[in-house]
């Protein structure tokens, strides 16, 4: 937007286009550049001024500067200009008046959504401090301990007492040298992130259930920080569906055996620990069972028995060659 | 001497636009730079 445009505007005395240029969208701020000068740079050279009109213009800059008076003869023509300056001047004051109160409203806009914004951030900060100390708690009560402190306000009281009906904490111990954080329970889980905390120097990750949204048991594995051969995971919400093993897992649960897994399970759990108990050493679990299949019969091999013999007996030529076969054997005996 | 008071009438009226353009073009900076800390 160049000035000129605005000084011409202004000398046009249009107030509607005025209003439309500080209205635009992404219009680009004004330029500095301070209106000063004499009268007779109002006038653009392109602009058609009349003749009449340069006439009075030269004649007021030579009255500014000092330098000549020359009487005017045509009082008619300066009453008439005269008339539209004070016109133009009145117009001015309009548009000055309405663009302060553009910006008055502009103002008291932007001073709302500021507000806004501050108690937005506000409750957030409030919401993480909220649920950072929950995860503390959680974690420095490792031994069955997951009662929550109810003494917050109302809002965040409501979703504390339901994790603290259905959270529960499993500590697995595994290789120290193993640094994934992955807790084998016969679910299968998403993990969907992973933070490290400030009381412990290893990360805690987050995973929630793949049945997710329709399941919303959620998890938070993270070893723990007196022992990093822990993992401690720590469960919300229980599964409203099967585990994809648990009909393995009970078929085979009669031959398994704990393999130096230290498990230990806490609160809600603790109802169900020879489920748990199973789904956690599940990897031992299905090592003992593979090998007991390895003895009786390759699951592979087996396979391919009943593979073999269902295409055969699709085949009409081994039928009845099968029942040549048969019935020689059926007369050589008779015989 | 009409035209004298004239002149000079003119001449306030002149200053007076001057003035006010000067703050129009001041208000059009701010209303801009406070339009654009809304987008």
């Amino acid at each position: 937007m160049d000035s000129s445009y605005f000084l011409d505007k202004s000398l046009d005395l249009n107030l509607n286009s005025f209003s439309h240029m500080i209205n635009e969208d992404h219009a680009p701020p004004p330029p500095k550049r301070e209106f000063v000068g004499d009268f007779a740079l109002v006038n653009d050279e392109k602009a058609p001024v009349k003749e009449e009109k340069r006439e009075l213009v030269r004649y007021l800059a030579q009255v500014n500067d000092g330098k000549a008076q020359e009487p005017v003869k045509e009082e008619a023509g300066l009453a008439g200009e005269l008339d539209r300056m004070s016109s133009e001047n009145k117009k001015l004051t309009e548009m000055l008046a309405q663009l302060c109160e553009n910006y008055s409203t502009l103002q008291t806009h932007l001073m709302d959504l500021a507000s806004k914004s501050s108690k937005k951030e506000a409750i957030n900060s409030r919401k993480r401090k909220a649920e950072s100390d929950y995860y503390s708690q959680n974690l420095i009560g490792i031994d069955g301990n997951t009662e929550c402190s109810s003494s917050d306000e109302e809002p965040c009281k409501r979703p504390k007492e339901n994790i603290k009906t259905k959270a529960s904490r499993v500590c697995v111990r595994t290789d120290a040298s193993d640094k994934s954080l992955t807790v084998k329970d016969g679910y299968q889980w998403r993990k969907y992130g992973q933070k490290v905390t400030r009381d412990n120097p290893s990360p805690r990750a987050y995973f929630k259930c793949s049945f997710a949204p329709s399941c919303l048991v959620k998890k938070k594995v993270q070893r723990s920080a007196d022992d990093p051969s822990i993992l401690v995971a720590i469960y919300e919400g229980e599964h409203n569906h099967m585990s994809p093993s648990q009909a393995e897992i009970s078929l085979g649960s009669s031959q398994c055996v704990n393999h130096g897994s230290s498990i230990h399970i806490s609160s809600s759990m603790r109802s169900s620990a020879p489920t748990v108990t199973l789904d956690l050493i599940q990897p031992v679990l299905c090592r003992a069972k593979s090998s007991i299949q390895e003895v009786e019969s390759p699951p592979l091999q087996q396979f391919l028995v009943q593979q073999m013999a269902s295409s055969l007996t699709r085949d009409p030529n081994f039928t009845a060659a099968l029942a040549a076969a048969i019935s020689g054997r059926i007369i050589d005996s008779t015989n | 001497e009409e035209s004298g008071a004239l002149v000079e009438e003119m001449n306030r009226v002149s200053a007076e636009n001057k003035k006010l353009t000067e703050m129009l073009t001041v208000m059009c900076e701010n209303y801009n730079a406070l339009r654009s800390q809304l987008t």
